[in-house]
């Protein structure tokens, strides 16, 4: 398994 | 013109000793509806959000929007020197380059001013989707803060499952492995006290143990947590602050290669 990262799931405004 | 009065300055302190070891800075978006922020640690594992209430002050004044950049561990420096006791009251000119602190004494007999200067951050938002979560589980902070503490010390990482056993806590590691279960309770006569698990779907994800400790800094701020957990999603944290606000942490899973 590896680390998801949070911009991969909540779009940059 | 910016001003905002708390009777108890603990508020802020615990508040910043929560954020500093996970964001070393970070922008307070100032507005006449409150103080906002929102920031994610240098890995981009994880976020921070935090809203604190214009109604939730004891006097709250913003002529116009700001955002003050500031270095956490610079603030936790100067709030060491408020007394738990104290009235702190934020104040800053409109474009101004320092935040001043000022603590009052609950018997006024000594006033002290701080001034902190700031940073220019540039600051990415991430737009956070309103959705609904196929578990939220509300738990005494204290109980979140032993399971991650006590996982830590057996593995890295944290299988945590909602069915409608309970929520589990699983890790394993080189001397074997752990599960703790919670299940739903509402027997304490405290609410503080209980557990209460709403669940929609059965969901089971894995963090990284480093994180979830991280938020538990946020304990000292109230008896109970809230955790949000959705299949491919990041986890929300949340601890409100009584009627001020709150602070969620965000942690993205991790995924199968």
């Amino acid at each position: 398994m590896h680390q998801g990262q949070l911009t991969a799931f909540f779009p940059r405004t | 013109m910016f001003e905002a009065r708390l009777p108890q300055a603990a508020v802020l302190k615990k508040l910043v000793e929560a954020l500093k070891e996970l964001v070393t800075e970070g922008n307070f978006d100032v507005s006449p509806s409150g103080i906002s922020l929102q920031a994610m640690d240098s890995s981009h594992v994880c976020l921070v959000t935090l809203q604190l209430n214009d109604d939730g002050f004891e006097h709250f004044r913003c002529d116009r929007n700001m955002s003050m950049g500031i270095h956490f561990g610079n603030l936790s420096k100067i709030l060491k020197c408020a007394g738990n006791e104290d009235t702190i009251t934020l104040k800053a000119e409109d474009n101004a380059d320092q935040l001043t602190l000022m603590f009052e004494s609950a018997n006024q007999d000594r006033i002290s001013d701080f001034d902190l200067k700031l940073m220019s951050i540039e600051s990415e938002h991430l737009g956070i989707p309103d959705q609904d979560y196929s578990a939220e589980v509300k738990m005494p902070s204290a109980e979140y803060q032993r399971i991650v503490r006590d996982l830590t010390s057996m593995g890295d990482t944290v299988l945590v499952s909602a069915t409608k056993e309970g929520i589990k806590f699983s890790t394993s590691g080189d001397i074997g492995t752990a599960n703790i279960t919670l299940r739903h309770n509402t027997t304490p006569e405290k609410e503080d006290e209980q557990t209460h698990i709403d669940l929609k779907e059965p969901v089971a994800l894995t963090f990284a143990l480093r994180y979830l400790n991280n938020f538990a800094k946020a304990t000292p701020l109230t008896p109970q947590v809230k955790l949000s957990l959705t299949k491919d999603l990041p986890v929300v944290v949340e601890y409100k602050v009584g009627e001020l606000g709150q602070v969620r942490f965000f942690l993205a899973p991790k995924i199968d290669d």
